[in-house]
C-alpha cells in the first residue's frame, strides 16, 4: 500500500485546485521557506483525520482556508493504492461559514464517521498517535517526552 | 498483556540496537525503568554515541538526540511497518556528514516503505528518487512543479 | 514611565521595519496591543513576507518564524547594543538564500559587535572573519581549532 | 568592549586546560554533532552567572563537570577588552563535593557576589535576559512566547 495521489483544494496556502501525484521510494519535497512544504504534511493529516488544530498552526478552522476567509470551503482527498489491488480515497471536507463550521469525511466517495475512518485506517496500520509522521521542529520530541509516554508507544503496538 | 508487550519491547529493542549502531556507529539500547513490571514505569534510551561514556540523555546534543530519536522511529517501524512516512525536516540539527547517513539510511528504508521527507538538505536532495519543488506562485499560493533529475542539481545547489 | 517606554517602542520599532525588510524582502511592524495603555496588553509582531497578506505569527512556517524572531533582536540590538552575541544555529530552519541573507546582515552587524555563532551552513561559513573549529579529542574531550583561512574551505564543504 | 578570551577547566565534555582565543568581529563556531559548539556557550554563560540549570541540559551542578564526577571542580574564566583600555576577568568556578556544591564568582581575581557580578556586567549592557544570546533551538522563542513578556522585553529597555 502507498499513497499514490493528494488533491488540496483552498487549503492553507493552496489555491482552488492542486493535485499532487506521488510514487513509493524516497520522496523529497524541498522549495523556499514559506513556500508550502509542511501544508503538504498538514493537508495529508487532515484528510485522514489525523490532526488537531493545535498541530496545524491554526487557531480556529478558519484559519485552514485558504487566505483564511470566514466562508468558504476546504477539502483534501488522499488517494492509496492498495496492495491487493485498486485504491481507497480518503477525503475530508470542510465547510465554514461565520462562526459555524462542519467537516465532513468520505471513504471512497460514501459519507462516513470518524471514528468509522479511524477504524479503516488502523487495519492498514495507520493511527493517530504513529510515528510514522514527525512534524517540523519536533523530531527530538521522542527524547524530551516523559519515559511513561515513551512506553506507552509499545504498549500501543503490543 | 505483558507477554504481548515484553515481546514488542525486545523485538524494537533489538532493531533499535542495530539502526542506532549504523545511524551513529555508536551504540545504545532500549531500558525499562522497571523490568519486573513495565507499566509502572517509563521506557529511556540508553545511547552513547561513538566513544563516549553513558550520560543522561538530556544532555546529549542537537544532533545525538536527533539521532537517537529517528533510531527509535525507525526501529518502531521494523517491528509495526506502516505504508507511508512523513518527515518534515528532521536534518535540521545534523552536521553534513550525518545528513549523509541519514540519507542512506532513507534510501535503504525506502525499499520497504514510501518515504515523502521535507528537507533544505543537498545530501538529501541527492539520494533521493524523486524531488517535489514547492515554490509560490505570482497569484499568492503554493505551486507544486515535479522536479526533473537533471533539474534535481538546480535545486541541491539552492540547499545548502 | 509610559514616555520612556514609547520612546523605546518607537525607535525599535522603527528598526524592526529596515531590517525585517531587508532580511525577508517584505514588510512588517511591531503593534502594540493597547496603545493607550502599553503596560496593560502586550507587544505583536505584524509581518508580512514577501508579498503575502498579513496572517497570525502562529500559522507562519518555521522559516519565516526564525526572519521575524531575529529581526526583533537585530532590532534591540540597534537601540540598545551588547558588546557580544552568542547565537546558536539559529539558521537551522532556513533555505539556503535565507542563511545567505542572514550571513550578509551579521557580516554588516559585525562591524558594530561581536558575533559568535554556532553553524554549521557553508554560507555562513564563507561569509565570516574566521571559523573556531570543534572536534572531539581521542580521549573523550573537546578540542577546540583555529581553523586557517584555506581549511575554511574544508570546514565549509563539511557543512551543507 | 568585546570577549578576547575562554578559559573552560573540566567544563562538561572540556578536558583540564582548553583556552579560545577570541576576536572582534564575525566567528563562526563549527564542527560535528556532539563536539562541544553549544557546551562553549553554556560556558560562557555560566561564567556570566547569567545561566539556569535548566538551560543547562543538567539536572544536578555535577552534571557540568567533566564526565559528571561527584568530587571535584570546574571553572570557565571570560577575559573582556574594555573599549577604555585593560581587562575585565570574569571567573566562576564550581566544586562539588557529594551532594554539597559551591560556587564562587571572581572579578578581576577578587571574590564577588553573583549580584555584585550582574551590577558590573550591568554597567557594559550584559544583562541576564539580555536577547544577545539565543541557545540552540530557541530562535523561534520570541515568535512563540505570550505577547506581555515580548513587551516585557522593551520595558527593560526603556
Ligand atoms: N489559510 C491560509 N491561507 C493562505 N496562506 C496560508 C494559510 N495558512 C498558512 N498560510 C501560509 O502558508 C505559509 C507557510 O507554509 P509552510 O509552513 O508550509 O512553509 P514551508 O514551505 O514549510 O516553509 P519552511 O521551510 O520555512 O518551513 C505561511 O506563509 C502562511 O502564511
Ligand atoms: N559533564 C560532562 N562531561 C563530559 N561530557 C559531557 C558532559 N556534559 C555533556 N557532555 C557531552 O557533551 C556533548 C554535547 O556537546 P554539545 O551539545 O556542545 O554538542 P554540539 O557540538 O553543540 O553538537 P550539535 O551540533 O549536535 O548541536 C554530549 O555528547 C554530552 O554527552
Ligand atoms: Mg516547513
Ligand atoms: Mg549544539
Amino acid at each position: 500500500m502507498h499513497l499514490k495521489c493528494l488533491e488540496i483544494e483552498r487549503f492553507k496556502s493552496f489555491g482552488p485546485y492542486t493535485r499532487i501525484p506521488l510514487l513509493e521510494g524516497f520522496t523529497v519535497v524541498s522549495g523556499p521557506n514559506g513556500s508550502g512544504k509542511s501544508n503538504i504534511i498538514d493537508a495529508l493529516l487532515f484528510a485522514l483525520g489525523l490532526s488537531t488544530s493545535r498541530g496545524m498552526r491554526a487557531e480556529k478552522l478558519s484559519d485552514l482556508i485558504h487566505q483564511g476567509v470566514t466562508h468558504g470551503e476546504a477539502s483534501v482527498t488522499a488517494t492509496f493504492h492498495l496492495d491487493e489491488g485498486g485504491d481507497l480515497a480518503v477525503c475530508r471536507r470542510l465547510r465554514v461559514n461565520g462562526n459555524n463550521s462542519t467537516s465532513t469525511y468520505y471513504l471512497d466517495g460514501a459519507v462516513c464517521t470518524l471514528s468509522d475512518l479511524h477504524e479503516r485506517l488502523g487495519t492498514h496500520h495507520i493511527y493517530p498517535e504513529g510515528y510514522n509522521v514527525v512534524l517540523q521542529g519536533d523530531v527530538t520530541g521522542i527524547i524530551t517526552m516523559p519515559s511513561r509516554e515513551r512506553r506507552e508507544i509499545i504498549d500501543e503496538l503490543a | 498483556k505483558r507477554d504481548a508487550f515484553m515481546q514488542a519491547f525486545n523485538a524494537v529493542n533489538t532493531h533499535f540496537q542495530s539502526i542506532f549502531a549504523e545511524l551513529s556507529d555508536g551504540d545504545g539500547h532500549l531500558a525499562l525503568e522497571d523490568p519486573e513490571n513495565p507499566f509502572a514505569a517509563g521506557l529511556t534510551l540508553i545511547a552513547h554515541p561513538r566513544g563516549k561514556k553513558v550520560r543522561r540523555l538530556e544532555s546529549m546534543s542537537g544532533g545525538e538526540k536527533s539521532l537517537t530519536a529517528l533510531s527509535f522511529i525507525f526501529a518502531l517501524q521494523r517491528y509495526r511497518p506502516s505504508p507511508f512516512y512523513a518527515f518534515d525536516e528532521v536534518d535540521m540539527f545534523l552536521d553534513g556528514s550525518n545528513v549523509e547517513r541519514l540519507a542512506r539510511m532513507l534510501r535503504h528504508e525506502a525499499d520497504h516503505a514510501q518515504f515523502l521527507v521535507v528537507s533544505l538538505r543537498r545530501p538529501m536532495i541527492e539520494r533521493s528518487d524523486r524531488v517535489i519543488g514547492v515554490t509560490l506562485a505570482r497569484a499568492g499560493h503554493s505551486q507544486v512543479l515535479g522536479v526533473q533529475l537533471q533539474q534535481v542539481e538546480a535545486v541541491a545547489s539552492q540547499a545548502s
